[in-house]
Parts: structure tokens; sequence; C-alpha cells
């Protein structure tokens, strides 16, 4: 489960995460 | 609150009191975006209460890279109802007397 970090100019962390599959919308 | 396609909810367990928060965000259903949307996965961050405004953090967001910048507006909006969701509950968990 591989997770990245954005960190915005403003100084604000975005940490990017999978979505839990069963959290999905179903389609 | 609508469905704007974009979900957001709480990454903690709110304890009433912190102002700041943590958050999750993730797409539901791309086809509510306007803009093309990048499968990124969820979106982790924190969210002051008292100081911050949705439609900032909306921003940010477009500006590194997770959203276009037409879809701003349904960001904050999603951000926004959750925010004012967590403070209607924290309002009602107050007793009156205080």
């Amino acid at each position: 489960s591989a997770t990245a970090q954005v960190v915005h100019s403003a100084g604000r962390r975005f940490i990017v995460s999978p979505v839990p599959e069963a959290r999905l919308k179903e389609q | 609150a609508e469905d704007t396609g974009v979900r957001v909810e709480l990454n903690e367990e709110d304890d009433g009191k912190k102002s700041t928060i943590a958050l999750k965000l993730w797409v539901e259903d791309p086809k509510k975006l306007k803009g093309k949307y990048k499968d990124t996965g969820a979106i982790e961050f924190t969210f002051d209460l008292v100081s911050e405004v949705p439609e900032v953090v909306a921003q940010e967001m477009v500006e590194s890279g997770f959203f276009l910048d037409c879809d701003v507006k349904i960001v904050g909006k999603s951000i926004r109802d959750r925010v004012a969701l967590i403070k209607w509950r924290r309002e009602r968990t107050v007793s009156p007397g205080n």
C-alpha cells in the first residue's frame, strides 16, 4: 500500500493513500 | 448533503475539542467532475475548523495537481459540507447549560 506525500507551497501536507475498495461507490 | 461525487470523511475520531482535525477526501464518482480526473487515490489532510476556509484548501489541492481548476467549487463544497456536519455534531454534544 504505497503512500505519497505532497506538500503545497502554503505548507499544507497532503498524503495520498489508496481508497479502500469497500468505500468505492458501486457502479 | 448533496452528492457531489467527492467524498470527505473524518480520518480520525473526533474528540470534540481539537480545532484541527484529520480528513480524508476521495472521488466516488468522477463523472460528476467537470474536468478529467486523475485517479490519485484518497487525499489525507488536516483542517482547522476555526481558522480555515474549505475553498482555500480546495484551491491548494488544485495547485498541487489533484484536481483541475474547473472543479475547485465542487471540491470546496464537499469539504464545506463535511466541516458543517462536524461542527453541527459538536454543537449538539455540548450541553445547553454550558
